[in-house]
């Protein structure tokens, strides 16, 4: 995939600061 | 300390009642009481005063309390409906409720939009976009020149903000995550089915971590 057809929503939601199944894992 | 005491007497400020909590959420009794025993952890990582400071957060996150993150932080202010610095027990499940499978969309979306509407102006405005993708770009591996950086700023801008005036309002963010339902995958967390599995009971569960 070419970065300048990336969606920059798409690329934000695969921060990890937004990945809470983090605060699930023991 | 923490959200419910085994003795169910002394509660820590924010305390709600697990079934009025499981009224207002899509999780029953018993997954709202395992929340409280995750709660329970989280907020006695640093501190163990029964609130989730953001420090704890960022712990659980990332495995390191000092790690700062933009979108982390947006998390917490948003779970901290109170705005006081801390997460109370009943915010914490409130706010996870929006995560569950069963909850409604909207709210996913609703939830979403107020994330990225950084400086909560009401409108998710191009500055604050390109911000959040050099903030996704400092954290990870990928490097993109700036001339990159903009035109993906630019093209997902001109997709979003049909209005053309510069800024993307709910209505427009609805429309465009209506297009690209994969934007609000992360505002869904299967886990959250299964966590009176991961969390059976408040005295097991303290046995299971020792």
């Amino acid at each position: 995939s070419q970065p300048v057809t990336m969606n920059a929503f798409e690329l934000i939601s695969k921060s990890q600061g937004l990945n809470l199944s983090s605060l699930f894992e023991k | 300390m923490g959200c419910m005491c085994s003795s169910g007497i002394k509660h820590t400020p924010g305390y709600e009642d697990p079934a009025l909590l499981a009224k207002e959420t899509p999780f029953t009794v018993s997954e709202v009481e395992s929340l409280y025993e995750l709660f329970n952890k989280l907020s006695s990582s640093i501190i163990d005063d029964g609130l989730i400071h953001k420090e704890e957060f960022q712990l659980a996150l990332f495995r390191n309390r000092n790690k700062s993150n933009l979108f982390a932080d947006r998390i917490f202010d948003l779970f901290d409906v109170k705005r006081n610095g801390v997460i109370e027990c009943g915010e914490f499940v409130r706010s996870l409720g929006v995560f569950h499978p069963n909850a409604p969309v909207e709210d996913k979306i609703e939830f979403a939009f107020r994330l990225y509407d950084l400086r909560q102006t009401g409108f998710i405005e191009r500055e604050e976009l390109k911000e959040m993708v050099i903030a996704l770009l400092h954290e990870s591996d990928l490097v993109l020149s700036e001339d990159v950086i903009e035109v993906i700023v630019d093209k997902t801008f001109s997709d979003a903000d049909i209005k053309g005036d510069g800024k993307i309002d709910k209505e427009e963010w609805k429309q465009f995550v209506e297009k690209n339902p994969s934007l609000i995958k992360n505002m869904t967390l299967p886990y959250l089915k299964d966590i009176t599995l991961a969390f059976p009971s408040f005295v097991l569960t303290s046995e299971l971590e020792d």
